[in-house]
């Protein structure tokens, strides 16, 4: 029954926002007293060693990365997945929804993402040597800050896309799939109850191939950096790091 | 292979 329905898309709801509340790493009220890096800071960013900005940079992707575990576990039914799956939906999705939670700590009116401690613009990460796809993970920033999520909503698309049923490799696509269906109907749900635009989820949707972009050219940068530093991955990045996006 | 991951997936939620 539509009520039976409703309940059902609201109980989801709940407990993927609650999910995503408990690991979000930081609260949104938390960094708002956080200060810009200051012009003498940047610069110290910017005179670092290619490697050592690549190994923090890395280093801070790690950490991003275990509370997206977190958030998966605690997502109704993906810890029924087998083993095999969970680790295939983690290894494609897990930047994915990095990049989705990046506008709760991104200022689009200056330009700035919460980066080791204070907010920094694209110039802070210079040193990576790869400018384009520093600039496209801003532009995705903003682009999605302009959509003004709630976080019932980001939780829920976050949810979402970490439940894509279209990876290679998976043993069960078939439950992957209901999985994300359940999902993306909550998720419509909530839209319309929050009584936004018919457009937002085709929006949303759009959003999903700009994440495959975004990791696929960061999987293509981290290719070229190993190529020239392999000692600086092999020895000095995350192990999880290495497993999620090194591995030979 | 993904020994970290395994890991964490079998970790407890805390």
């Amino acid at each position: 029954s539509p009520t039976a329905t409703t309940a059902a898309h609201d109980h989801l709801a709940q407990i993927i926002s609650k999910s995503h509340l408990e690991t979000c790493q930081y609260l949104r009220e938390e960094l708002q007293e956080m200060s810009c890096f200051l012009q003498e800071e940047v610069e110290k960013f910017q005179n670092k060693p290619q490697e050592a900005m690549w190994q923090l940079c890395a280093v801070k992707i790690t950490d991003a990365i275990q509370y997206v575990v977190e958030f998966a576990k605690r997502i109704d039914g993906f810890m029924n997945l087998c083993q095999n799956d969970q680790i295939v939906l983690l290894k494609a999705g897990s930047l994915e929804v990095i990049l989705v939670r990046m506008c709760r700590v991104f200022d689009p009116q200056n330009n700035t993402v919460y980066f080791d401690g204070k907010f920094a613009g694209p110039d802070v990460f210079k040193s990576l040597g790869c400018d384009d796809l520093i600039a496209s993970v801003f532009d995705f920033a903003k682009s999605m800050c302009s959509l003004h999520l709630e976080e019932e909503e980001i939780a829920l698309f976050s949810a979402s896309v970490l439940l894509s049923a279209d990876r290679s490799w998976l043993r069960d696509k078939l439950q992957v799939e209901r999985l994300q269906q359940k999902t993306e109907s909550a998720l419509q749900h909530v839209l319309q109850k929050n009584h936004r635009d018919d457009g937002l989820f085709e929006k949303l949707r759009t959003k999903v191939s700009a994440l495959r972009s975004l990791c696929a050219l960061h999987s293509q940068k981290l290719s070229a950096f190993r190529a020239v530093y392999p000692d600086t991955v092999r020895t000095l990045f995350p192990p999880l790091y290495k497993e999620l996006f090194a591995a030979d | 292979k993904h020994k970290i991951l395994h890991q964490l997936l079998q970790n407890s939620t805390s």
